[in-house]
């Protein structure tokens, strides 16, 4: 085990045990800044944490990141423990994340999917969904990203429980799901809500689970331009963006569409790093650069939610 | 723990509507256990399919007689798993 987060090995991927104690470690070395919230238990019982970054303040406006929802998608949750570090790193000595934090607070779940995770580092590495029961004997979990509560239950999610899109019984049937909706109904000023997945370089907005465009849609096509433009810039790496049926496929129950939904303006979903070789198994060589670019794309979707209060 | 010994993914590119519904019928035929890591959506839009090894045969010949091209985009998805466990332990250790 590395000794602080200093020396934590960024370069490679971590089992979900060595993610939970670093993120302890974080937040016994920077008290004032990082809290560890539980916010549910999963179906096989292990904690689901949430780090908040805040320098005080009461209900905040807030920022809400996930990582690591479709389990299998490695490069999203060392990704998660990278921007978690870079916070810390930066807030005091980067003037975009210190005005950010002087004004919001960020919350980041590093691994949405703890059992999945724990499933693909002893089982089976290409796990995708939950690991809850379903009505089938012979299959389990759900696809925790169709089964919010927006368009659940539409084309773009399997009705089959054997099916790697399986969308689940009834909206929110999954305790990772319904532990993300009881906190950001709870908290009641999430500002901006971003998702991370990979692969395949997107920038999407919803919504997924029907062709009616957004209300915010202009804004938030111009945000997502922006967002791509920053993340370029680092090493080249090209992004598409628009909205998820119009730049992917038609995908219900989405966590992006739930929270835009939910009056959360800023919902955006970024399919993270692959160079046409790797897909899921990106190699993690290539964490850093993914995570750097990454932040740049991040930071721009946080900065516009901060000068464009609503 | 799961094998992936002899699965490859394949990346597919359908040039038409057509093709990219024979994909999708592709999709719907379960015995294959076929593996969607990019689905297919519109033409010119690259798909990415695990294929198990004892299927990987018979997928190679449908893309082939419907005229749909591909290239293997992992050879051996075990191969890669394996690296990638080595480095892990190389870390620890």
């Amino acid at each position: 085990r590395a000794s602080s987060t200093d020396t934590f090995n960024y370069a490679t991927y971590h089992t979900l045990e060595e993610i939970y104690d670093f993120m302890d470690k974080l937040v016994a070395e920077h008290p004032q800044l990082v809290s560890k919230l539980q916010i549910g238990s999963t179906y096989e019982g292990l904690p689901i944490h949430v780090l908040k970054f805040s320098t005080g303040g009461s209900q905040r406006p807030a920022i809400w990141i996930d990582t690591g929802i479709h389990s299998r998608e490695w490069i999203t949750q060392a990704s998660g423990v990278w921007f978690a570090k870079k916070i810390t790193e930066d807030y005091g000595q980067d003037p975009t994340v210190t005005s950010i934090l002087d004004n919001l607070d960020i919350f980041l779940e590093i691994v949405t999917n703890p059992d999945g995770f724990a499933f693909t580092h002893s089982q089976n590495r290409l796990w995708r969904k939950t690991r809850s029961a379903t009505s089938s004997p012979l299959c389990v979990g759900v696809d925790a990203n169709r089964n919010w509560d927006a368009g659940f239950g539409k084309a773009g999610a399997s009705s089959s429980p054997c099916s790697d899109t399986y969308h689940g019984k009834s909206a929110n049937s999954e305790v990772e799901v319904q532990a993300i909706v009881n906190f950001v109904k709870n908290h009641g000023n999430i500002k901006a809500f971003i998702s991370i997945h990979s692969y395949s370089q997107l920038l999407l907005y919803p919504y997924g689970y029907t062709s009616q465009p957004a209300p915010d849609q202009t804004e938030l096509h111009q945000v997502a331009k922006s967002a791509v433009t920053a993340l370029a810039s680092l090493y080249g790496t090209e992004y598409q963006y628009g909205s998820i049926i119009d730049t992917i496929y038609q995908a219900s129950g989405s966590s992006i569409d739930w929270a835009y939904n939910q009056g959360i303006k800023y919902a955006f979903t970024f399919e993270l790093r692959d160079t046409g070789r790797y897909g899921f198994l990106l190699p993690a060589s290539q964490i850093i650069p993914t995570a750097q670019e990454t932040w740049l794309g991040l930071l721009t979707i946080m900065e516009h939610t901060q000068t464009h209060p609503y | 723990s799961e094998n992936f010994v002899g699965h490859q993914v394949l990346r597919i590119t359908a040039a038409d509507a057509a093709q990219v519904q024979k994909v999708a019928e592709l999709q719907d035929l379960e015995h294959l256990k076929l593996d969607f890591w990019r689905g297919p959506t519109q033409p010119g839009s690259p798909i990415d399919v695990r294929v198990p090894f004892a299927s990987v045969q018979a997928v190679k010949i449908f893309l082939e007689a419907h005229g749909l091209s591909y290239e293997v985009m992992i050879k051996d998805v075990q191969e890669l798993l394996d690296e990638e466990q080595e480095q892990m332990l190389a870390f620890r250790s």
